[in-house]
């Protein structure tokens, strides 16, 4: 059973301590804002107000339990560089640490971080990947010339079957999943999305918004593109 | 040939554009900074010092070229808010646009903005998620009982053949393909991963931090835990 703590409770820190709280995890959530602390207490395991770049009181957390830690303070590069070089003094064994620069990042680096992560910048690249080929939902190389790949079915494909459209012959791709999202409405009236993984049979009738998963080579998977 | 509009060149919104304009998408970005427009202008098609709150100047934009807005506007949820009102006033197809609460992201809805995207809680998901299964890199359900799933190999993985190991016998799962990264060194000086897609043959010996792509049920895949 990992034990996590997390400094710093902007939306980012926030949401990995209750991602991890709900997973099972232990979660010790730190902040020097009284009111980030006490909405999450409820929330965590421990929730404590501290000044993370105060010696003396991070002596006084439970290092020895604390498996992980997570450095989730943004604007504030001096905290951010500073607890990271306490924790590493204390003697915590990984310290995973948020960078809002590439300097930022390796200053944090050459203080103990073990790992960096610039949020802005995986975004972007996310995001952008996703506007360029907005068909392509997932891409993974299986070798130099075979990639998996989640791809939005095409207009043409929608009410027709699997056997009917004859993927493997026409498009020489091979259909390992279908992923449908039904919409439902929660008890507070909220739109609920569930998304389902059917295996494909022949005889399925595919519909708007399917997704298929497929294997081929990326010049077929691209032939695709509606 | 797509035409998108980024609005606001902070880390976020300068990826956008740059990871845009590295696929041969033509990007027009828009600050009202100076240094980041003049840092950007030679990697856009287009770079432009505006205030994109301003309606006159929004209207002195080809507007009719633009297929995708993003708005890249963070802390400033006025400006945000006022570009996206603007961009849908004056008809642009689809408006994609960051929201740092659900509130802001709900007035953006109202505004016009047809896709919110939080970045810190988008990454804070995705990092709790990381670090609780560490093992598994990507998880891709495709039936009610299969999953495709990169995982890191475990430590006595290491060194043996796929035909020693009998995965397919002992595990009962399918390997797809080997994933390895071979670090090098740019003309910098700076290290350069480059990962290899592998397709998986039975004598090749696997390597420390090899990634195998499997397809199995989920019970089996995590029975791999190191
Ligand atoms: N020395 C410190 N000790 C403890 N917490 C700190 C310290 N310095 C900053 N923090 C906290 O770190 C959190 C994240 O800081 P940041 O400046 O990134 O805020 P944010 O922009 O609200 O975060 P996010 O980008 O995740 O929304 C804040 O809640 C802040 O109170
Ligand atoms: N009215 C406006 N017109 C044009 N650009 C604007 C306007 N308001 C803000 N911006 C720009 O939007 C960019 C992003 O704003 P934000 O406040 O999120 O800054 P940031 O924190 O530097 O961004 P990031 O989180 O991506 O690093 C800034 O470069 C800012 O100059």
């Amino acid at each position: 059973e990992k034990v996590f703590a997390v400094f710093g409770l902007g939306t980012f820190g926030y949401e990995v301590c209750t991602v991890l709280s709900s997973k099972g995890a232990k979660v010790i959530a730190v902040d020097n804002q009284n009111k980030l602390v006490e909405r999450i207490k409820d929330d965590v395991t421990q929730a404590i107000l501290m000044d993370s770049t105060d010696e003396e009181l991070m002596m006084s957390l439970p290092l020895e339990d604390i498996d992980i830690a997570v450095i989730a303070i943004g604007d504030n590069i001096e905290a951010s560089i500073i607890t990271a070089a306490l924790l590493k003094k204390l003697g915590i064994p990984y310290i995973i640490a948020r960078a809002i620069s590439d300097i930022h990042g390796q200053v944090m680096k050459q203080v103990g971080a073990n790992e960096i992560i610039n949020i802005e910048i995986e975004q972007g690249r996310r995001i952008a990947n996703k506007l360029i080929a907005p068909f392509i939902l997932d891409h993974i190389p299986l070798s130099a010339n075979q990639s998996l790949a989640e791809i939005r079915i095409p207009k043409d494909f929608v009410g027709k079957s699997l056997h009917q459209l004859d993927i493997r012959k026409k498009y020489n791709i091979n259909v390992l999943s279908i992923k449908r999202t039904k919409t439902s409405i929660d008890d507070h009236g909220n739109p609920v999305k569930e998304e389902t993984a059917l295996s494909p049979k022949p005889n399925d009738i595919l519909k708007e918004n399917d997704i298929i998963v497929v294997i081929g080579t990326d010049k077929d998977i691209d032939k695709l593109k509606k």
